[in-house]
C-alpha cells in the first residue's frame, strides 16, 4: 500500500488522463502510514493485548491463529508484539512415560536375558553335536 | 508448543 524511500513515504495513486493511466506516488506523512498499518488495541487478539499490558505473554500454539508480528496502537503509543521464544513441550506420553529407573531396569533385564539365551543356545548346540 | 510474545514500544514504522 505504501512505498518507503529515503525521501519519505508515498502512496501509489492512479488516474486516467486522456485515455492514459497515470501512476503517481503521493507523499504521505509517517503518521498516516502508522495509522494505516497499526491495529487498534481493542481489535488486537486477546494475547496481544496481554503482551502489551504486561510486557510478555506465553500462549499455546493452538490458541494462535497465525504466528506473526503485530503492530498495535494504544492511546497514541505504538507497540511491536513479536514472538521471541518457542518452547517445545512433549505431550501425549503423560503418565505412560516410564521413569528413568524403570528404563534402566528394562535395559539391564534385556542384557541378562540376552546373555542367558546365548549360554542356553550353546548348551543346545553342544547336546546336538553329542547326539549326532 | 508454547510461544512467547514480547511487546516493545516501536519508534518508527516496522
Amino acid at each position: 500500500d505504501f512505498v518507503r524511500t529515503p525521501e519519505g513515504y508515498f502512496r501509489p495513486n492512479t488516474t486516467l488522463e486522456d485515455g492514459a493511466l497515470v501512476l503517481r506516488l503521493d507523499p504521505v506523512s509517517e503518521s498516516t502510514v502508522r495509522d494505516a498499518l497499526a491495529t487498534e488495541f481493542d481489535r488486537a487478539p486477546e494475547y496481544v493485548q496481554t503482551a502489551i499490558r504486561e510486557g510478555t505473554v506465553t500462549v499455546n500454539e493452538d490458541d494462535v491463529y497465525e504466528e506473526s508480528r503485530f503492530y498495535v496502537v494504544r492511546d497514541g503509543t505504538y507497540y511491536l508484539v513479536e514472538p521471541t521464544a518457542n518452547e517445545y513441550v512433549v505431550t501425549g506420553w503423560g503418565w505412560r512415560d516410564p521413569p528413568h529407573i524403570a528404563v534402566e531396569a528394562i535395559r539391564l533385564g534385556g542384557w541378562i536375558a540376552g546373555v542367558a539365551l546365548l549360554v542356553r543356545a550353546g548348551e543346545w548346540s553342544e547336546r546336538g553335536r553329542r547326539e549326532a | 508448543e508454547r510461544i512467547t510474545y514480547e511487546a516493545t514500544e516501536a519508534d518508527g514504522v516496522p
